[in-house]
Formats: structure tokens, sequence, C-alpha cells
């Protein structure tokens, strides 16, 4: 359905931005490795269904390995700039202080609560989509506590919540459409959302209408 | 309704 291309298209949109703003500016400002490491994490662990080899789409084959390969090739070209551009890796590093052992530990605790099927992949998948909830944090943290930031930056982060809220129109629609309810995904997915909107407000009020991205 | 074991979403 619609929303659901869309909100796909959002996704590879945002990862594209991050990409262009790594290789264009060739430094890592603003930007959260934590936060790449963490997806790197949810999608290693969501997509361990392709060694199973039981694949849905070609489409959704494809896209699995590429969200896994661009995920690991971001935190590899945010690792380069220790070599190439010292200064702005240091600085980002002052900045990404979040403690994402706080995020980790609940979120190993809510996949053995709440899952599908206790079994390795399920569990593993659960993990993932309670992560990606919840994986933007060290971001939005980085953010707030600097107060500003590039303008790619912010588009990134709302193509990437966008993905998320596009997410929930589609299951709206399956809900109607074909009958499918996926309890764990909705919930989530409502949860990361609202972790976006108050990010999602400032950039609506600011970004757009061509100012900056600051923070009051 | 149903919730579905295969994980068709990304």
């Amino acid at each position: 359905n619609i929303f659901r291309i869309l909100a796909d298209l959002s996704h590879l949109a945002s990862i594209v931005i991050l990409l262009e703003t790594i290789r264009k500016a060739r430094q890592i400002d603003g930007i959260s490795l934590k936060t790449q490491i963490l997806y790197v994490l949810v999608f290693c662990t969501r997509y361990l269904d392709l060694l199973t080899f039981r694949w849905t789409s070609l489409y959704n084959t494809l896209m699995k390995f590429f969200f896994i390969g661009t995920s690991v090739y971001v935190v590899k070209l945010m690792q380069d700039c220790k070599l190439t551009n010292p200064v702005s890796y240091k600085d980002m590093m002052f900045r990404d202080t979040f403690q994402i052992k706080y995020l980790l530990g609940p979120c190993a605790l809510l996949a053995l609560v709440f899952n599908y099927k206790f079994t390795v992949l399920e569990l593993c998948w659960s993990f993932s989509i309670w992560l990606e909830s919840v994986a933007i944090l060290p971001q939005l943290f980085m953010l707030s506590r600097s107060g500003k930031a590039s303008t790619l930056t912010t588009h990134y982060i709302f193509a990437l919540g966008l993905y998320r809220a596009l997410y929930i129109p589609n299951w709206i629609w399956r809900y109607y459409s074909e009958n499918r309810l996926e309890k764990l995904s909705i919930f989530t997915g409502l949860l990361q959302t609202a972790l976006y909107s108050d990010f999602f407000y400032i950039y609506y009020r600011k970004v757009m209408k061509g100012r900056g991205f600051e923070l009051p | 309704t149903t919730t579905p074991l295969e994980h068709d979403e990304l």
C-alpha cells in the first residue's frame, strides 16, 4: 500500500542524506555514533531470517541487505573520521554521551517478556523492534545538548522519523484490508513516533520555514 | 484478527 511504500522510501532517503552529509562535508558533527551502532544491531538482529532463506519477496530481501550494508558502512565512515578529521571525531565523541546500556538492558528484557514465540529468531526480532523504537535517543540527546544542528542532519532525523510514522497508517490499512494486527510492531512504532514528536514540532516550526534548527 | 508470524515488513 501507498503508506508502506512512502515509508520505505523515506527510510531510504534518510540513509542517502546521512551518507551524503558524511561524504560531502567530510565531518560528522552532530551525528551520534552510538545511534548508528544501535541501528547496525537493530538490522542485524531483525533480518536474521535472511539466513533461513524463506524470503518474502525480492523487494524485501534487497531492502534488508541494503539496510544492513549501509548501516555498517555509516559506522565505518564515521570511524574513518578518526584519521581524516580527528577534530570533528573528538568533538562528536565529546557530545555523544548517552549511556546505551540503559537502552540495551531494558530492550533485552522486554524482548523476553513480549514476543510471538520463544525461539532465537523471534526473540532477536522482538529485541530489534524494541531497540529500534529507542535507537534515536542518543542522537536526540546529542541534539538537545548542543542546541543546534546542521540542516542536513535535521533532514536526516526527520526522514528517519517519518518512516516509522508512515508505518502507522500502513498498519491501519492492513488491519482493514487483511485483518492483520501486529501488536508488537504497532506498539513500538507508536512509541518511536512519540519520541520524535518534539523534534517534528521544532522541525516544522523552524526548518520548514527556512530558519535554522535551533532549540528554544 | 490474526497475528502472523511472518515478518514481511522492514
